[in-house]
């Protein structure tokens, strides 16, 4: 399983339609503060599926939705999709390539593509189940979890391995 | 159920002493229950002597090395359960340059079977990479990519960006 | 005693407000009371809008943009009740090299009438102090004081030790 | 009120007898990680008055002695000595020159001393009430305080400005 690309429109600081390419090894992501680096991070984590709007720095889902700038008005939608080269067949569906999508109305309403075929929320969270991409997988190491793991109590700590196990 | 939790503690402890010494240069580090009678609800204590150092509780060490330490443990749980792919949101803030250039090499290493999207301010971390984005945001309050060549002034630039 | 605590709450905003704007080269920045009728209990939210941003909730922000508004709400409680001197210990590790430049500024400004001691691993940070001591562990477990002086290649060097 | 010179001998990494002089302005301290940097401002925090074993990263008071290395037995005390230029006579005792030492002791017994004349420490922390060195001053910044600050609750911010008024 390799990730081929990221696509994110109005997620975010993401006001413009940008296209992200991944080649194999190393990608390295920089740029002054606030400029969107984790925004990129959150885009990822928001389209294998997380739920926790204060995992993604904000009160509610609504507010990845670029909220305006000075020359700018607020987007109505916010999507993301994520491609992945499935040729090792990893994602138990029949595709070489899957691409999923994400998107998040102002309304709070969501949407859901595999290949754009819509479906539910459950059916991207399964998608990613046991393939180091789902929930307990570490595919995503955010800005503060180095501090939150020192920071945590034996207890917390056993959840890593538990969730991982 | 406790017998999977049992497993995993132990490979992963493994894993962790192992980066450990990886990352320090030497010294030992170990996971330990903190009821070992109790698999169902223990916690998990790390113990850990940096080379040249006595066996010290965590809280006396020092910023970086507590960082280096985390980095370790992650690292440890990575090998445990892989993912295709990882996304590093800038763990190797408090390093010194020696240690950004240990923690670079481990990235190296473990970027054999994993991509890495490694989001950076430092130089050492910039050098391992294949490829590199910047991320800008010329008009007020709208991010934007660049994709930028890597050549040595070509990281210096962006890193003073 | 509630009294005070207006008082004190006024003049260490007015200086928030102002440290802010040195420290982004811009925006807006202010405490709030969270209950304004219960001045002996409430407590305080931080409402900030960097330059060419929307106001937002701290949360939203970035590692850099929210450390960076902590340190201007540290100067300005330092303003409020001053110290005839003031240990700081890497408390600008997030910012990129932009900000510790601004930051190094304010430093300078605040120098004036208060010593500094300031442990850092950033250039901008040495480039702004009147001296230097070097801390090294040449022997395992032992730490030794070197006085470094402040030539340009001496801090390079002292940076990737 | 003027910090002149920082004396150091058996606190935590610093076995052997260290002094540090400082200036006007803005001394840096650098080195790498694990060197020793954070815990000068533990010396300085402790001599102060510091009694939270947590605050100086320990879990008793007796953590801040040398504990030992491979080439060095641990040692049995820990003394640091902070010496203030007091022309200002903004410390409230007719010397021009105040020095405060304090030492701890494997068994737990300490001793503070002002200017070497034995005292408690009661008179240690009430000579820096009110000279910006005392409790609730911000004299001293830890290495994870802006973090702290961060994450904590519009409660715990009110503290910061109730002590300091
Ligand atoms: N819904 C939104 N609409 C518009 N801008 C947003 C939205 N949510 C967050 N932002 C902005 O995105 C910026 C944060 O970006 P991000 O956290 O990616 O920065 P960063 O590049 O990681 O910076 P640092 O190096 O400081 O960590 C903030 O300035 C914030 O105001
Ligand atoms: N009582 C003690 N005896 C001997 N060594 C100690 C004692 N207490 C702490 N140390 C050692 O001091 C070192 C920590 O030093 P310190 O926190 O000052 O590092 P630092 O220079 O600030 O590093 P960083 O840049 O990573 O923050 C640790 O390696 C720790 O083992
Ligand atoms: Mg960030
Ligand atoms: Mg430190």
């Amino acid at each position: 399983l390799y990730l081929k690309s990221v696509e994110i429109q109005g997620f975010k600081s993401f006001a413009d339609k940008t296209k992200l390419e991944f080649g194999p090894g190393i990608t390295a992501v920089v740029g002054p503060n606030g400029s969107g680096k984790s925004n990129i991070s959150d885009c990822i984590r928001w389209v294998l599926g997380e739920q926790s709007a204060k995992t993604l720095r904000g009160t509610k889902m609504e507010d990845v939705i670029f909220a305006g700038s000075p020359h700018r008005k607020p987007l109505s939608m916010a999507e993301v999709s994520l491609t992945l080269d499935n040729s090792s067949g990893i994602l138990n569906i029949p595709y070489q390539e899957v691409t999923v999508s994400r998107r998040v109305f102002r309304s709070g309403e969501a949407e859901y593509l595999i290949n754009k075929i819509p479906c539910r929320l459950k059916d991207v969270q399964d998608l990613f189940n046991d393939t180091g991409l789902g929930k307990g997988s570490f595919a995503i190491i955010g800005q503060g979890k180095v501090e939150e793991i020192l920071n945590s109590k034996p207890e917390e700590r056993r959840a890593l391995i538990e969730e991982a196990a | 159920m406790t017998k999977r939790f049992a497993g995993a503690f132990e490979e992963v402890n493994n894993a962790f002493g192992d980066i450990y010494q990886k990352l320090f240069g030497g010294g030992t580090a170990r996971l330990q229950l903190a009821n070992p009678e109790d698999l169902l609800e223990t916690g998990i204590d790390i113990i850990v002597q940096p080379p040249g150092k006595k066996l010290q509780n965590l809280a006396l060490l020092s910023g970086g090395e507590r960082a280096l330490t985390v980095i370790a443990l992650l690292f440890a749980l990575l090998s445990f359960k892989p993912s295709p792919f990882c996304v590093l949101d800038e763990i190797e803030a408090s390093l010194d340059e020696t240690n950004v250039e240990r923690f670079s090499q481990l990235l190296k290493l473990f970027a054999e079977k994993t991509q890495f999207i490694v989001i950076s301010h430092r130089q050492g971390t910039m050098e391992v990479s294949d490829a590199l984005y910047g991320v800008t945001m010329e008009e007020a309050g709208v991010s934007k990519i660049v994709s930028v060549r890597l050549t040595e002034e070509g990281k210096q630039e962006f890193r003073s960006a």
